[in-house]
């Protein structure tokens, strides 16, 4: 474990619990993509299936529990709780995201490290929580509402994404056998990905400060 | 045994 990995878990996680955060005290989820959810939900299941076989650390326990618990969550306040559901952009957020999971699966059962059940299912999470942000950037593009998307929940995405690219870095250059090709080239497309998400993120957030300008 | 790659990261 170095300083890069665990600050980019935490500002990870912080990511996510401040958009529940937010989702829960506003009661409003406009301007969030459920599918962009619900996709970061079935990333950590289908990454965690070792929560109960493989033992690493009281801390890689802990935090796999809180990932799954907070993205679970959610995506449970944004399909159930009676006032969040209501603010959902149901006719916006419309991007097939099942043809991102059908592709993501597809390309596990031929790009992995080792043909096992856990190997094919944890490639396939590395996948698809690279291009798990596209239904958010669409639904950005088309609605230009930052509302929900607070200027910490992008600072915490963006923090995450550096942080570990940082890691990476040093885990090759201090680790002998350092391969983890597949998550570093997955993780670059993410990053790449959101910095998509953050020149729309910008600009969005631009404009509604222009047309919020005192009369 | 080989346990592959310990996917030691979150």
């Amino acid at each position: 474990m170095n300083a890069f990995r665990l600050a980019g878990d935490i500002t990870h996680l912080i990511s996510i619990l401040v958009l529940l955060l937010k989702i829960y005290a506003t009661k409003s989820c406009s301007g969030i993509s459920l599918k962009t959810q619900e996709l970061y939900a079935v990333v950590f299941l289908a990454r965690y299936l070792d929560l109960f076989t493989d033992f690493i650390s009281v801390y890689n326990s802990v935090m796999k529990v809180v990932f799954i618990l907070s993205s679970v969550a959610i995506v449970w306040c944004m399909r159930r709780h009676r006032a969040v559901k209501r603010s959902y952009d149901k006719e916006l957020d419309t991007f097939r995201h099942y043809y991102l999971v059908g592709a993501c699966f597809v390309f596990a059962l031929l790009v992995h490290e080792k043909f096992t059940f856990q190997e094919v299912f944890w490639a396939f999470s590395i996948y698809l929580e690279a291009v798990a942000i596209i239904p958010q950037l669409v639904l950005l593009q088309r609605s230009g509402n930052v509302d929900n998307l607070t200027g910490q929940y992008v600072f915490f995405l963006g923090a995450y994404r550096a942080l570990y690219i940082l890691n990476w870095i040093y885990r090759y250059f201090t680790e002998a056998k350092f391969s983890r090709w597949i998550a570093c080239i997955s993780g670059l497309v993410q990053t790449a990905l959101y910095a998509d998400f953050f020149y729309y993120y910008f600009l969005s957030w631009k404009n509604n400060a222009k047309l919020n300008l005192p009369a | 045994g080989d346990r592959g790659q310990d996917h030691d990261e979150l």
